[in-house]
């Protein structure tokens, strides 16, 4: 066996039926069939499983086909069943069913066995990885089981034993339910500034990052900076985004991410599921005032943002960003590669989301921003240099170090 | 590497070997998958042919294709790290 790269802390989890399967015509046996599997662990694990109808739970279980909310698309019937993600926070424990599938949950039907299925899913999102034990329930090949007489091959004790000690089969364990989290205090947050005063240049975060006409542009709600290679433009302080771009329709209030298409020059802006073409400061003659939605790209309805466009040094191609997601973008068609994408952001080792900002810049290495470090990252490697993050204020504001105490202070 | 010379199940092969994690998921975006020398990618195979229980032969035959197209879950078998790490153990 092989363990995952994360286990619950915690021994008393909640599920939550986030859409049910439109193959099965019966929901109550979906959610039988899924109970069950969450019972099997029961018996070999010291966890309780909970079902959450409403609100937030630990597993959160969908039925989706193709894209379904992350960067791991199924691929129609046959292929892949299933996936499920390790425990963590956010998707952390979540796992989805192909519902291209053909999905069942009586011995005498024939197609896919719903439960064999999620018992080895579930797996996953308690913290075990594939098994090569042919016989193990996590080992990655689909085998139907025969739910009553379903039991765990000794390998996937073993592996679930390490993460969560061992169970004497005469004994049931009791674990002592959810308790309401301790009361604490609100932490003491500084007196927020004046929405309308433009943010601290060597004490703020990035919305969007781009290299445009040779020039560093960095934008933060209404405002932006330029620097050139000297430093930062206009005497350190950030302008109004509409004196700079004049262009830019009076209801956008802030840029999400920004770059310079290569082809011709022109500036995409991104805000909200809108975007923008600019030719220098000026809208496109006949680009709608209003923006056009992102779908034109051939992203999914349900985006709703674009977190951050960057080209990436290593094969000059074009990338969006968006959660954990991301798209490759065919310039040429104008939309993004539809096949295969989106891919999960794990591909770019170390770089953190959702990701505030990224571009390429003047020495042709990409750099991402998030908070207010940012990352360098390394392309033969796959990953972000060891010494990353570092703070964005020095390098790219030109701060002095510690300067962020000093100028909070004295504002 | 392939026993019927055939460029696109060699594609789709090594689409596989990166999905499930016996090729770094970089080369998903790099495309340096297929710059790998035969060797290597020999290597690669047998691995994933030791993982799924067939014979080590370090082609993609018509089992290891077989096997590759079998219905299954879409986790990676081998998690980033782990098979390198598992060697310098060995050494």
């Amino acid at each position: 066996y092989i363990l995952g790269p994360s286990k619950w802390k915690k021994r008393h989890l909640t599920y939550r039926f986030e859409t049910y399967s439109n193959v099965m015509s019966d929901y109550l046996r979906t959610r039988d069939a899924i109970t069950q599997a969450l019972k099997h662990w029961e018996k070999v694990t010291t966890l309780r499983f909970t079902e959450q109808l409403s609100g937030e739970a630990d597993i959160k279980i969908k039925f989706g086909k193709n894209y379904h909310g992350d960067g791991y698309p199924f691929d129609g019937r046959g292929g892949i069943l299933a996936h499920a993600f390790f425990p963590g926070d956010d998707n952390g424990g979540d796992t989805h069913f192909d519902d291209d599938e053909r999905w069942v949950t009586e011995e005498h039907q024939s197609g896919t066995d719903l439960f064999s299925v999620a018992v080895h899913e579930f797996g996953h999102a308690l913290g075990l990885a594939h098994s090569d034990v042919r016989n193990a329930i996590m080992f990655p090949w689909y085998k139907k089981y025969n739910r009553p007489n379903f039991g765990f091959h000794s390998d996937d004790i073993e592996a679930i034993s390490k993460l969560y000690g061992k169970v004497h089969p005469d004994v049931i364990p009791t674990v002592a339910p959810p308790t309401s989290p301790p009361v604490t205090q609100a932490p003491t947050t500084p007196k927020p500034r004046d929405k309308n005063s433009p943010p601290l240049t060597c004490d703020t975060t990035y919305d969007a990052i781009a290299l445009i006409r040779g020039e560093i542009f960095i934008f933060k709600g209404k405002w932006n900076w330029r620097r050139d290679q000297k430093g930062l433009l206009d005497g350190n302080t950030p302008l109004s985004l509409h004196r700079l771009w004049y262009g830019m329709p009076d209801h956008v209030e802030y840029i999400d991410a920004v770059y310079e298409r290569k082809s011709d020059h022109r500036i995409i802006f991104f805000s909200g599921n809108r975007y923008y073409v600019f030719n220098a400061n000026q809208l496109v003659h006949g680009f709608p005032e209003e923006g056009r939605p992102i779908t034109d790209y051939g992203l999914p309805n349900d985006i709703e943002k674009i977190d951050a466009v960057f080209t990436w040094s290593y094969n000059s191609r074009t990338y969006l960003i968006t959660g954990n997601m991301y798209w490759k973008l065919d310039e040429k068609e104008q939309r993004v590669v539809p096949f295969d994408y989106p891919r999960d952001m794990g591909i770019w080792q170390g770089v953190p989301t959702p990701v505030d900002a990224a571009f390429q810049f003047w020495d042709g290495v990409t750099y991402f921003f998030k908070g207010d470090q940012y990352w360098q990252f390394n392309d033969e490697l796959m990953k972000v240099e060891d010494q990353f993050p570092q703070p964005s204020a020095e390098k790219w504001m030109g701060c002095p170090l510690n300067s962020t105490r000093s100028e909070t202070e004295s504002n | 590497i392939i026993s019927n010379g055939n460029a696109s199940v060699f594609h789709e092969g090594l689409q596989f070997l990166i999905r499930y994690g016996y090729l770094p998921s970089s080369d998903m975006e790099s495309g340096r998958a297929e710059l790998r020398t035969a060797e290597e990618l020999g290597t690669i195979i047998r691995d994933f042919q030791q993982f799924a229980g067939l014979n080590k032969t370090g082609y993609l035959d018509e089992a290891t294709i077989a096997q590759m197209k079998a219905p299954r879950c879409g986790v990676q078998d081998i998690r980033p790290g782990y098979r390198y790490s598992r060697r310098r153990r060995r050494r």
